[in-house]
């Protein structure tokens, strides 16, 4: 799966 | 995860642990700007609504917690908790941040959302999460205000928006790591620039602060 810059941090 | 990120969250759970302590040994508010962190608390009340659709991991969501509690735990000690409630002063914090940041933000982020995922695309909780990324990157500007006003700036508050700023900072170098060494990394601009203008507001005051820390002077603001 893709993660996206800022999306899964805080 | 990678160092640069989890100094950078440690850095920010310090500032805020700095402050909290700042306001109870000090037992007064002076040089401290509600308002920076009454928007910091919509940012996180923006941005984290995610904790109710997308679960990443049990640090992401016991962070994103604590940054809501700690925050509003801040807001609720200088507006409420006597005796520091009386010693803040509302006519040195008096940025109009509803007309210069919340609505300016807002209508930013809904631009852009909508040129970035048209009406079909549209969804709230992806334009609140924008919106969160825009309001963050000036949410310092009160607190920076107040410190000019005041000019000689206390030592823990100095410390408590050092760490502030540090977060921000190892956060571009979080972003560098993961685009070299992540595979499925996706790079999102508007999270970039903003981060960066976030970091480019505390250079003035990294430099002071730095030029205090090596006299072992007072630390005081140029008029």
């Amino acid at each position: 799966a893709k993660v996206t810059a800022g999306k899964d941090e805080l | 995860m990678n160092i640069f990120r989890l100094a950078g969250d440690m850095s920010h759970v310090f500032s805020i642990l700095v402050l909290l302590l700042r306001l109870r040994v000090a037992k007064n508010a002076q040089g401290i700007s509600v308002r920076t962190h009454e928007l910091f608390l919509i940012v996180f009340l923006t941005r984290y609504l995610d904790l109710f659709t997308t679960f990443y991991s049990l640090y992401n969501s016991i962070m994103k917690i604590l940054y809501i509690v700690s925050t509003a735990s801040i807001i609720y000690t200088i507006k409420f908790q006597e005796p520091i409630k009386s010693t803040y002063d509302k006519s040195q914090d008096s940025f109009l941040y509803w007309q210069f940041a919340v609505a300016p933000c807002a209508v930013l982020a809904s631009v852009t959302h909508l040129i970035g995922s048209g009406i079909s695309g549209f969804s709230f909780i992806e334009l609140l999460w924008t919106f969160s990324i825009y309001l963050e990157s000036i949410a310092i500007l009160p607190q920076l205000i107040v410190l000019q006003r005041y000019r000689e700036v206390e030592n823990l508050t100095g410390n408590y928006i050092f760490f502030m700023g540090a977060y921000r900072f190892l956060y571009i170098l979080n972003w560098i790591y993961r685009a070299n060494f992540e595979a499925h990394y996706q790079h999102h601009w508007v999270v970039y620039i903003c981060g960066v203008l976030q970091t480019l507001l505390y250079v003035d005051f990294f430099y002071y602060y730095f030029k205090s820390k090596k006299s072992g002077g007072r630390f005081t603001l140029p008029t």
